[in-house]
């Protein structure tokens, strides 16, 4: 269904914007990452903007992952 | 502010940089230009100096490239991620690489190199990311003029390399706090659907499908209008939104500015000794606009260019709007409701029966 796949465009967008800036793990290419570790990342974003935690892609959430930005990480080396 | 781990810096203060490509989107010069006012902004308030080498290793190296250019931390085409620098440290340590699938520009068209040089050096130096979306090492994009480190900026970089202040330096400000309780607001105005609440050189966009207010300043949407906003109002008829600071009004189509303005606001046959609006609605049921000046209140029939204004105005607040405070920073008009915000308070007040029906925070519009 349309949302469902924009719902999944989402996610992966989400999972590489994490990857990039917030350490995730690399996951299998189009696989979805445990939703644990991708929750704990999210959150660690989240936080770091001043959103709600709410460690679920909302659409603050979502629309702050594509303003255009530095590529430097947000948190770590 | 953020230092990288182990708070990273240059050993020494006399720093070596070098441009090794150049962008087609600019002249050459204008690159060199960017580059050196983005050092300037950092050597302003700091010991540091930058010498620039035209060959050999410099501390400092930098380049434009796109996708996968050499470092194995590819970029992603236009948009999104648009450039990177590594912590101070040899090799890799300092360089700065611009991606060059975006459009680079010298103003406020697309993505200002000198804006995005300013901070990616700032990370050559040894800053992280700051979390104050008023500072330049905040992670998103935003355009600004003026001097564009904050004071968040300038504590993190004489943290690591001590400092020196000039007084004509005026910092950028600190983004205001959402959920600070004895927040007050500069104007509030309906924009399309949404709601935008400006405070000081920032405003809030709300909109109903996000659960979060998004803070942005405003000449990152407006460059051309001043840093600060006395008040706001939608003609939604007209898909006009009116914005007023000191004694100038500007109208906007969207986010771009009408034609003609800005004019003075005397044109609307205010007298001269009123010099500045301090709050403006529209008045949907009725087609009247308000404008709140001081302990008054104008009143406009549905074109507010005709110089007609509402006979027997100015009349008091205090009189009209029993209940309420005498002076008002803010107005907005929703379902027979008026909202004035004063101060730290917030009153809905009822048009038609004209009391007060409820007071809040002024903050809780901002999930506070």
């Amino acid at each position: 269904l349309p949302l469902q796949s924009t719902e999944k465009d989402n996610r992966l967008f989400a999972e590489k914007y994490l990857h990039r800036l917030y350490g995730l793990p690399a996951g299998l290419q189009g696989r979805l990452q445990k939703s644990d570790t991708f929750q704990t990342k999210l959150k660690e974003m989240q936080k770091f903007f001043k959103l709600k935690v709410t460690g679920t892609l909302d659409d603050s959430t979502v629309e702050l992952m594509k303003q255009a930005r530095c590529g430097v990480p947000d948190i770590g080396e | 502010y953020n230092h990288f781990p182990r708070h990273l810096k240059w050993q020494n203060n006399n720093i070596t940089f070098r441009i090794l490509n150049y962008t087609p989107d600019l002249k050459k010069a204008d690159v060199d230009r960017a580059i050196r006012n983005a050092l300037n902004v950092w050597a302003d308030v700091t010991p540091l100096t930058f010498k620039k080498l035209h060959e050999g290793i410099a501390d400092i190296m930098i380049s434009f490239g796109s996708r996968e250019h050499g470092d194995y931390n590819p970029f992603d085409g236009p948009n999104g991620l648009l450039a990177h620098a590594y912590p101070p440290g040899a090799g890799i340590g300092g360089d700065t690489h611009f991606d060059e699938d975006e459009q680079w520009t010298k103003d406020s068209s697309a993505y200002n190199l000198f804006i995005v040089a300013a901070h990616e050096l700032g990370h050559a130096l040894g800053m992280s990311h700051s979390s104050d979306a008023g500072a330049l090492m905040y992670p998103v994009y935003s355009y600004t003029t003026g001097f564009p480190l904050s004071e968040d900026d300038i504590e993190g970089i004489q943290a690591l390399y001590g400092g020196k202040i000039h007084d004509l330096l005026k910092p950028r400000p600190v983004a205001p706090s959402k959920c600070d309780p004895d927040l007050s607001f500069d104007a509030v105005t309906e924009l399309r659907g949404e709601t935008i609440v400006f405070k000081d050189s920032f405003y809030w966009r709300l909109h109903p499908q996000m659960p979060e207010p998004e803070q942005t300043l405003i000449k990152s949407t407006w460059p051309f209008f001043p840093k600060k906003v006395d008040a706001a109002y939608e003609n939604p008829e007209k898909d006009r939104v009116y914005m007023f600071s000191g004694i100038k009004m500007w109208a906007l189509n969207g986010y771009d500015l009408v034609d003609g303005y800005p004019k003075y606001i005397h044109k609307l046959g205010l007298p001269k000794s009123v010099r500045k609006v301090d709050a403006a609605v529209y008045i949907k049921d009725t087609g009247k606009t308000l404008l709140f000046t001081d302990e008054e209140y104008w009143r406009y029939a549905k074109r507010l260019f005709t110089r007609t204004m509402d006979r027997g105005y100015p009349r008091s607040i205090e009189e009209d709007f029993p209940g309420m405070d005498d002076e008002v920073d803010a107005v907005a008009y929703h379902y027979g409701q008026l909202y004035f915000f004063h101060e730290h308070i917030q009153y809905e007040y009822s048009y038609a029966s004209r009391k007060v029906l409820r007071i809040q925070r002024t903050n809780s519009i901002l999930n506070c």
